[in-house]
């Protein structure tokens, strides 16, 4: 958080901005559903924060090692569910656990969450050095409540959330009266449900988003596969995550002086010129070699005693990294380096071993210089800190991908946000910690970047509807990075972002502030997309508490009133309608600019839309037909209505399937 | 003897702003199934009742499914474990 807020136009030096203009988002209650919060961090002092909002019902439950006075007028709230963990865990022994029994968090995820979304103003901070400044939230006055539902298994090394505790949670946090709800959490991937509302977040979230509260999701990490996007329901604002313009360059000198740049985040000592090696078989040996990151284990304890090693991998989790460190250290060599493809989940290898991270490219460079020389060398320098151009902006890998598997005319995820090397606060147990800080990378810290951006949003335009946020973040978002360069999507090879990347782009506060007009949504179109997904007259009536008939023939799932338009089966012509509701000045035209699909047609209807006092919400048709005569993959474009200040913005994303419900494999 | 999971049974939006009655309604739906008030105070793990309605019981299988075809009852869901993005 250090850059994050500078980068995305926050920062608090500007002279004036939404920051300003909201007081920080002062009367603004975030609340995260996590591992907890640790209490006494710096990220949640209180100093220069008013009284409490009035309308807050919530509490500070006292348990292990947490009494009421650990909350303040910042930390506001905690409570922690764990009925179902235990009725699930009868394993789980509370006194041995070295979790808290209590909101206080052990593992530190929450605390990160929490802090990144509405921590207060820490000055000076930097992880080792690195990533030094100011670790703030994006509302950094605003109200923080946490409920603890993600507990620590000391047996599995591994943190669950039983989906029946975080519902409690939310079930409380509605009625504590949170404005914003942050859930850096995600189904494990097969998806269990068919529909949005067999799943657990969505239900809790359907009801949230009906009181008025927006619920800020992280897309996942299973990209960057296809349609791996989780929490995908509609009124569910899902996030991607992103990297900043920062980077962490760590100098690697060859013998022959070439000096190549790799990631790290080595805050060691300089490893002076040291022997390099890359295990592979001299030719005439019985034994056995691998340069494979993951089987370096393999090779004989003194091919790799005092050296630096290269190796190779496939793998872009940090788990390989962390593996071949071990393997390297266990044998008694001095330092790794792994050639792979960008993982975008620097960190740092356990009691300062240097790990360095390079590309193949790079990885082939260094390869031909160890064949080409017989005693080669190499020198590793500590990591620096790299800020603006040339860094540019990526999708991470990791961040998973649309389009939507549930309901693929959905567009998900819906926004990006930085996501990657954040520095924020995490608790001093997390064996990462660095005085009470740490940096981490996932959708898991994209999320509360958006959390903190809507609670600014919300204290801007506190009637605004959960959809009217989620289309103002939409519409205005940047398709490029804030210099105007190309986003690009990491993947099995990079390619430009699109749609199913980053949903609607990258998220532009400021713009996001005054769009213009919003494709608004109330119960009536949540109602529209549930009859259109299947579900039966009964179900619905009783999901919002009054009687409610599907129409006949039941609507189309395309009329959902998202601020995207997505055809995934388009075979002749498809006619569909958006509604905008005027946000911005009463009188206002706004005129329709299209770029449709490759051999897409797009048509709209009116071409221009005329708000006035009595004009606040026009409907317009689009209608869309294919010149393809094939199955295609999809394509991207855009319809934007523009009245020369504001262009609102929505992603066209369509695929013709002459042959429909067909898979191939050709 | 069928072992008993914790399942979610999902009933929409509130149907009174009382929560307490709402939590009553639950025990009520609950021992009616499982025959007894104390099998029911057993069996529940949560009453959602602020925000929406529905409860977390331990049920079997064939419990599950018997609760399922009561009125009221939008879906019934096994418990599942959400992991850290």
């Amino acid at each position: 958080t250090t850059r994050t807020w500078d980068y995305l136009g926050l920062s608090a030096s500007n002279p004036k901005n939404l920051l300003d203009d909201v007081n920080m988002g002062d009367q603004v209650i975030i609340g995260f559903i996590d591992t907890g919060v640790w209490p006494e961090s710096e990220s949640f002092n209180d100093n220069g924060v008013g009284p409490i909002p009035s309308q807050w019902r919530g509490g500070c439950e006292s348990g292990e090692n947490f009494i009421s006075t650990n909350c303040n007028r910042k930390l506001i709230g905690a409570k922690y569910f764990m009925n179902g963990f235990l009725a699930e865990s009868q394993g789980f022994n509370s006194t041995d656990s070295r979790d808290y029994i209590s909101a206080r968090d052990y593992l530190g995820h929450g605390t990160h969450v929490a802090s990144i979304a509405g921590g207060s103003f820490v000055p000076n901070i930097s992880y080792k050095g690195l990533a030094g400044g100011t670790v703030r939230g994006g509302a950094p006055r605003a109200r923080i409540a946490i409920y603890k539902a993600c507990w620590y298994m000391d047996q599995l090394q591994d943190i669950t959330c039983s989906s029946s505790d975080i519902l409690k949670a939310m079930d409380e946090a509605i009625h504590d009266g949170v404005h914003v709800l942050s859930l850096s959490l995600g189904a494990q991937v097969p998806l269990y449900p068919e529909t949005d509302l067999r799943d657990r977040i969505s239900i809790g979230a359907f009801h949230a988003v009906a009181k008025g509260i927006v619920v800020v999701c992280a897309g996942g990490n299973a990209g960057p596969a296809a349609q791996t996007v989780v929490n995908t329901a509609p009124w569910i604002l899902t996030v991607a995550a992103t990297t900043l313009d920062r980077s962490f360059p760590t100098p690697v000198t060859l013998g022959n002086n070439k000096t190549i740049l790799g990631q790290a985040l080595y805050t060691g000592p300089e490893l002076g010129f040291t022997s390099l090696v890359y295990p592979e078989d001299p030719g005439n040996s019985i034994e056995t070699f691998s340069g494979v990151c993951e089987r370096l284990n393999l090779n004989p304890n003194r091919t790799m005693a005092g050296k630096v090693v290269l190796c190779f991998t496939t793998e872009t989790l940090h788990a390989a990294v962390s593996r071949a460190a071990s393997s390297v250290k266990a044998a008694g060599g001095l330092g790794v380096i792994i050639a792979r493809n960008p993982g975008y989940n620097l960190t740092p290898c356990r009691d300062d071993f240097p790990c360095v991270a390079i590309d193949y490219e790079l990885g082939t460079d260094i390869l031909l210089y160890i064949r080409s020389t017989r005693s080669p060398v190499v020198k590793i320098q500590p990591s620096r800190t790299l800020l603006g151009q040339p860094i540019g902006t990526k999708v991470a890998t990791f961040s998973s991908r649309g389009p939507n598997s549930i309901a693929p005319a959905i567009l998900k995820p819906d926004i990006g946000a930085p996501g990657v090397s954040i520095l924020a606060a995490t608790s001093p147990d997390s064996n990462q910690s660095s005085g009470g800080f740490d940096i981490l990378a996932g959708t898991s810290m994209a999320a509360p970047v958006i959390s903190g951006v809507v609670a600014l949003l919300k204290a801007l335009h506190p009637t605004w509807s959960p959809a009217a946020f989620r289309s103002a973040i939409v519409t205005t978002a940047w398709r490029t990075d804030p210099f105007g360069e190309q986003i690009f999507a990491e993947g099995s090879s990079r390619k430009v972002a699109d749609p199913f990347d980053y949903g609607g782009g990258l998220v532009n506060p400021e713009k996001a502030a005054e769009p213009g007009l919003v494709y608004d949504m109330g119960p009536q179109d949540y109602i529209l997309y549930l009859c259109s997904a299947g579900y039966n007259d009964s179900s619905i009536s009783q999901l919002v508490g009054n009687v409610t008939v599907c129409s006949n023939p039941k609507p189309s799932i395309l009329d959902v009133n998202l601020p995207s338009i997505t055809i995934p089966n388009l075979k002749d012509e498809v006619n569909l309608t958006r509604t905008v509701s005027n946000v911005g000045p009463v009188d206002s035209v706004y005129k329709v600019m299209v770029e449709p699909p490759l051999g897409v047609q797009v048509v709209v209807t009116p071409e221009s839309l005329v708000f006035n006092s009595t004009t606040k919400r026009v409907s317009y048709m689009v209608r869309v037909t294919t010149t393809h005569k094939i199955n295609t993959g999809f394509y991207f474009g855009s319809l934007i209505w523009t009245d020369s200040v504001h262009n609102v913005t929505i992603a066209v994303s369509v695929r013709t399937q002459i042959l429909q419900n067909y898979y191939d494999e050709n | 003897a069928e072992t008993s999971k914790v399942h979610i049974v999902y009933l929409g939006e509130k149907q009174h702003e009382d929560p307490e009655f709402v939590t009553e309604s639950h025990h009520q739906m609950l021992s009616s199934l499982l025959g007894s008030k104390e099998d029911a105070h057993d069996s529940m793990v949560y009453s959602y009742r602020q925000g929406f309605s529905g409860f977390a019981a331990k049920l079997t299988e064939s419990q599950a499914k018997n609760i399922a075809d009561l009125p009221g009852v939008v879906h019934v869901i096994p418990d599942s474990l959400y992991e850290l993005a």
